[in-house]
């Protein structure tokens, strides 16, 4: 087909615009409640003097946008019960964010809390990264595996908890080895910062790759 | 307006047809990992020589109702890619458990893990049950309220964890009273067993009052 559906154009001319301004732009997909948005405050943090900015979509509240303003410029979109966010929504905030002018250098997209919808949209990413924890349990990435085959890297959230759950990472491995064999699996702690060096290192590389 | 949309008369459907045949339903909404199925292979158990039946829905994969198959009839829906049960996946789901002579007097719904879009879908049950988990942290009411607010009652799962989680219930209850003041709010562990006398009875209870 040649026609691309309406969210699909608007995608590309958001991938045009991050790309030419030099913006290493991500769109992190995740359960509600693994730990996204303590994820950005932590990784905008460790990224030092890079210029970060965060979209951050959620139903209702601006709770996650407070979180993370006094690290980057942030803009909440609030979805009003949309269950995803959708490349038109992220246009608006990228011009909110004046992209032309901000030489921001990363670009955090945190996608509603949904393991189903928000995989199905591009947004006009650079990459996807797709999150689950260990408190979910062992079998996320069989049963929502529409989330983490198109994923460039997963994330592997709380392994600080993993002995008291008792969580063991192999299964998630196995799963993977079904699905997606390109993207990398990074277990970290966005809570004590464990395996977070691999992923700002992750992120060091994509924006370099960007040339 | 007069004319309902197509799920909702299905629904009305679904609903009749259980009430008629003395089933107690009840659908329970969550986002993924916070304890569903684990949930149901103890109630079901729990609930001793009462004669239950599961409908489970999944993106893919049956791994759920082969969880729950050896205490209950049940019934796997994969949705591949719908992100909520429909009323008329159920209707078809009570056909393969033969509702009318099975004799049940209780049928689970298993929504699919998702805190967005199965509370815009009627499935035709009697009540309604919102699940959160420690882990997911202490702000899932306020940014989910469309789960939230039209519950019949809300499970506060995995309270063994509390502890190690520093998680305290108090956020939880205040945002609640502010959405939805006539769900009781139930803590309990799936796993050790905690609080679901409690879930329990008010499942009895439910039963009982349907007549
Ligand atoms: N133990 C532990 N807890 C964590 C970690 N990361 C996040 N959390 C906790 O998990 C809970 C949820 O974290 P959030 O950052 O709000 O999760 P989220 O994915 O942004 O949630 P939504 O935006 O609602 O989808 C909070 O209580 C966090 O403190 C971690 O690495 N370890
Ligand atoms: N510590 C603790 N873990 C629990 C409890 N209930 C469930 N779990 C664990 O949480 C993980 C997820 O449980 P599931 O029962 O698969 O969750 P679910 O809500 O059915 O998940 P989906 O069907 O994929 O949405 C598993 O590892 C369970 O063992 C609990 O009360 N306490
Ligand atoms: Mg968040
Ligand atoms: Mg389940
Ligand atoms: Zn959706
Ligand atoms: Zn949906």
């Amino acid at each position: 087909k040649n026609v691309l559906d309406a969210n699909d154009e608007v995608a590309l001319e958001n991938r045009k615009l991050m790309q030419q301004y030099g913006c290493l732009s991500v769109n992190i997909i995740s359960a509600p409640g693994s730990g996204k948005t303590t994820l950005l405050e932590k990784t905008i943090v460790g990224l030092g003097g890079a210029k970060s900015a965060v979209i951050v979509g959620d139903l209702q509240t601006a709770r996650d946008a407070e979180r993370v303003a006094d690290v980057a410029a942030v803009v909440q979109i609030n979805t009003e019960g949309g269950c995803h966010l959708s490349a038109g929504q992220v246009a608006a905030a990228l011009e909110k964010l004046d992209i032309r002018n901000a030489a921001l250098d990363y670009i955090f997209i945190e996608n509603v809390g949904n393991m189903v919808c928000p995989s199905g949209f591009d947004l006009g990413e650079h990459y996807r990264v797709a999150m689950l924890s260990t408190p979910e349990g062992h079998d996320k990435v069989a049963k929502y595996n529409t989330m983490f085959q198109p994923a460039d890297v997963i994330l592997l959230n709380k392994i600080d908890l993993a002995e008291v759950l008792e969580f063991d990472s192999s299964c998630i491995r196995d799963d993977l080895s079904k699905i997606n064999t390109r993207a990398p699996l990074i277990e970290l702690s966005a809570k004590t910062g464990e395996g977070m060096d691999a992923w700002l290192a992750w992120l060091k590389n994509a924006k370099a790759k960007l040339g």
